[in-house]
């Protein structure tokens, strides 16, 4: 199984265009930085993007000079998925 | 394994194996009503199952749902699952199915993405794609719903394999999308189309590959805000609606618009829960009131159907 240990959920609000088109840039940058799980769409919908661990700094400080406002949704997705293989192991029993 | 459909958990979520097994046992234990089709082989070769709702006739008009073409969106699979225990349940007692079920034919293909869907469970959790894989290409997967011929390779499509909205080398390349529209095509009667994703709360219909609106926009407008009023009433859950490239974004070969464009008229395509806190991981005691709100909504639009024959 593919870990996720450290890996987030970044729920972004983007305020404009601009904003959207910004996102968008990450998705095609290398090495994959972001997996969007809610694509950039319009600025009324929320974008939200799970980010491996180990580019959590860079793409925080990127949405933060860029004036990108976001929130953790998932903190530690591998956490969830522990709990989720657990609840099925469980019923399973 | 399970021996009876009794002891299987509609509030849980389920491997491949075990979904595969239920459906058996389902089909048996319910015969009157039920058959299972196999209508193709994934690319790794695994059947592709869709069960058959009917209470006799030939040829009837009928409804196609498929939830699973994306294999993460491990909702929409248990959305399935407990709506065909539904139908068979409420049938001959909820007089809206009852009177559907007399005169058109349901057909659910449960795990669209069988081999996504597999891997989902065996290695990676967060697997969107199917498994296919071309020679010299590294990146292994065709987004399953970028692979439909109409709009096919337009805005919102990929054509780079790495990208996770891979369109795939030419339109209906992926045995899992060929197998449906061959099965579809060969109907001929097919007169809704529901295709459930998640997550984001949306009851979207064509078109996704050009802001032009459909001729029947207005029709399915309304029915879209009949159909979401329904949803909301179960459990208090809105949803926007509208047409896919106005209320998300322009997204291109997908299964609804090749369906509009083959004479599908209902072609709806949901996206269920998360309201934002577990995306794709939604945990398992939302599965049966998301389940309920969605079969609100899906007999909302199958009674439109019925009642409006074309």
């Amino acid at each position: 199984q593919m870990n996720f240990t450290g890996d987030q959920v970044l729920r972004i609000l983007a305020k404009d265009e601009e904003q959207l088109s910004l996102l968008r840039k990450l998705e095609g940058m290398k090495p994959q930085k972001v997996d969007f799980w809610r694509g950039p769409a319009r600025p009324s919908l929320p974008v939200d993007m799970r980010v491996p661990f180990s580019e959590l700094k860079n793409v925080k400080s990127y949405l933060e000079s860029h004036g990108l406002d976001y929130s953790v949704m998932i903190k530690d997705i591998q956490v969830l998925l522990d709990e989720e293989r657990e609840a099925m192991a469980k019923s399973r029993r | 394994l399970e021996r009876s459909t009794s002891s299987f958990s509609y509030s849980s979520y389920h491997t491949l194996e075990e979904i595969y097994n239920w459906i058996d046992s389902f089909v048996t234990e319910h015969s009157d009503i039920v058959s299972k089709i196999q209508i193709g082989q994934s690319f790794e070769n695994r059947s592709i199952l869709v069960l058959k709702f009917s209470t006799g006739g030939s040829q009837r008009p009928a409804i196609w749902i498929d939830t699973g073409i994306h294999s993460r969106e491990w909702i929409t699979h248990a959305t399935g699952i407990w709506i065909a225990k539904k139908i068979v349940t409420k049938y001959g007692k909820d007089p809206v199915l009852t009177n559907i079920l007399n005169a058109m034919d349901i057909f659910m293909e449960i795990v669209t993405n069988p081999d996504g869907f597999a891997f989902t469970h065996s290695m990676n959790r967060l697997w969107r794609k199917n498994k296919s894989t071309r020679p010299g290409i590294f990146c292994i997967g065709v987004d399953l719903n970028r692979n439909w011929k109409t709009g096919f390779g337009g805005n919102g499509s990929n054509k780079n394999p790495c990208s996770e909205t891979y369109h795939g080398p030419f339109p209906q390349s992926e045995p899992e999308v060929a197998a449906i529209v061959k099965f579809i095509t060969a109907h001929g009667k097919i007169k809704a189309l529901i295709s459930i994703h998640s997550y984001s709360q949306m009851l979207m219909y064509p078109y996704g590959h050009t802001l032009e609106p459909v001729s029947n926009q207005r029709e399915l407008y309304y029915l879209a805000r009949e159909a979401v009023k329904a949803l909301y009433e179960a459990h208090g859950v809105e949803y926007i609606y509208g047409s896919i490239s106005t209320t998300l974004y322009v997204a291109s070969g997908i299964t609804v618009d090749w369906a509009y464009d083959n004479g599908i008229k209902y072609a709806f395509s949901f996206e269920l829960r998360d309201t934002g806190r577990y995306g794709f991981l939604l945990p398992a005691t939302q599965i049966v009131p998301t389940a309920q709100e969605t079969w609100m909504a899906i007999r909302t639009i199958m009674e439109h159907t019925l009642k409006h024959p074309y």
